[in-house]
């Protein structure tokens, strides 16, 4: 039974999809079989493992689709998880990707009932073929990242080390403490990650400081620096550890799996 | 006639609402009438200009409300804009603010119709007060950034110089080509602005140098540079110009106000 890890955080800019692509390349280096769902319609993480965008026909949103309660009358023709997987040239990195259709996914399935429960149902047939499953979120608390939230088994807030960003923390904090309540009692936080972090920005200093003070149980020992090299390796459709290994941003990420591993106690 | 100009991009951190504040802050400093306006529920620009956010009662969203077809109906009180713009601790800037309520306010209005033009009816009442009217938006093409494109004269399209940033522009285009065929055929691009430029980095260079093959009449020549100023003036509620003066960012946004003031043929 795989493990379903979200990134969420409403906050633009602050990591996600790079965390997402990193860590889930890093779990796959150590031999973990893993899907990379992209369900941000930007398709940062799709471009970010180098799929052509043109050529993405389907979706997360089309498997979606498959559990409405009225699919037949809809003439989209639903698709099924496993069909829709693509191999990246890492190996043990999968990706299911993101299109446009995304877009529009949290109007049309506004008035759905269950429209909270569609991921994690069209993520459970596949569940079981991979180790780990990692979701990459669009900056909002939209449906679609609530059906992320719904759908994982915990999640990971990355938290850039700028003022703006501290101050989205305690609103995302609430809402996965409502989905606990309610869609997802299951729901852990696997942590906050810090990210862009520079020793030689006072202001970087202060946020480390401040989430320790407040939220020191919940904040990775692995801080992630601000690293060039992780920037400039989504131009190449791939990640940091395909483009520069010995990078400091490779090394953090790489430490970062090997936190996670240690806290879930796998080998 | 007041100008309203518009920052959107759906990309998230590039650098929208740091625009918003010093941008209104520097056409303030230039004894402009400025009213900023927070369309996000994350309410980065109205902490960003010293507003306690505890001490929001109402956002753009209570006066966009009032328009709704059958407001008769619903218990809240519909509020008029200007009963609740703000003055800030800056001459001449003034903040129409957010919070929590335009969190909601997409999924509440979607079924409405005129729903797009909602934010435009409720700033009508007061463009006749300002000079300019800026509008900032939250990282997401849905319906308030719509209603924003809708309302908007012009927009500017702040664009960071790494790599995801740009594979999101040809779509934010698409939308508002959509929006001028449509919903707003008077609504002009101001400029597409860099920002976070870093010299040393070859991806920023490569960035601005993409950018101009592609968009060169579009492009704005004020750069805006990273600079760490910029990033820690909203830890003090205010813009850069009242945090420091003689800063790269500061001169970068008061370059950017005179260039777009000149472009409009005022003085
Ligand atoms: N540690 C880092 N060092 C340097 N650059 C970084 C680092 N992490 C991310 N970046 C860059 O910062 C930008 C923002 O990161 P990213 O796109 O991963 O954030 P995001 O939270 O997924 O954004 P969005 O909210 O738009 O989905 C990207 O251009 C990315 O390449
Ligand atoms: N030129 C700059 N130099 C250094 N830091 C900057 C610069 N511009 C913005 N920042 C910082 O980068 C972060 C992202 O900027 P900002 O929040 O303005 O982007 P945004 O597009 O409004 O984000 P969102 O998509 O979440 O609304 C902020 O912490 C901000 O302080
Ligand atoms: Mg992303
Ligand atoms: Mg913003």
């Amino acid at each position: 039974m795989g493990k379903i890890i979200c990134l969420a955080n409403q906050k633009g800019g602050v990591g996600k999809t790079t965390t997402a692509i990193n860590l889930a390349a890093s779990l796959a280096t150590l031999e973990y079989k893993t899907l990379l769902v992209d369900t941000d319609p930007q398709a940062n993480a799709s471009s970010g493992v180098g799929i052509e965008l043109t050529e993405v026909e389907d979706s997360i949103y089309s498997c979606m689709l498959e559990y409405l309660p009225d699919v037949e009358e809809s003439d989209e023709e639903p698709v099924a998880a496993k069909d829709i997987i693509l191999e990246t040239e890492f190996p043990n990195l999968y990706l299911l990707p993101s299109n446009d259709d995304l877009a529009g996914a949290e109007v049309e399935i506004v008035d759905e009932t269950g429209r909270e429960f569609l991921m994690k149902k069209a993520l459970e047939e596949v569940v079981d073929d991979f180790d780990f499953i990692i979701l990459d979120c669009s900056p909002s608390l939209g449906l679609l990242t609530i059906n992320s939230l719904t759908a994982a088994d915990s999640v990971i807030i990355p938290v850039q080390c700028e003022y703006f960003a501290l101050e989205g923390l305690a609103k995302l904090l609430n809402t996965i403490r409502l989905v606990q309540q309610g869609l997802n009692p299951n729901l852990e936080i696997e942590g906050i990650l810090l990210t862009m972090y520079d020793r030689r920005l006072n202001l970087s200093n202060l946020v480390i400081e401040d989430v320790h003070k407040h939220f020191q149980h919940l904040v990775f020992e692995t801080v992630v620096h601000r690293n060039t090299r992780l920037s400039e390796a989504p131009s190449f459709g791939m990640p940091v550890l395909a483009f520069d290994a010995k990078s400091k941003g490779a090394v953090n990420y790489m430490n970062l799996a090997k936190e996670i591993l240690k806290k879930n106690e796998m080998p």
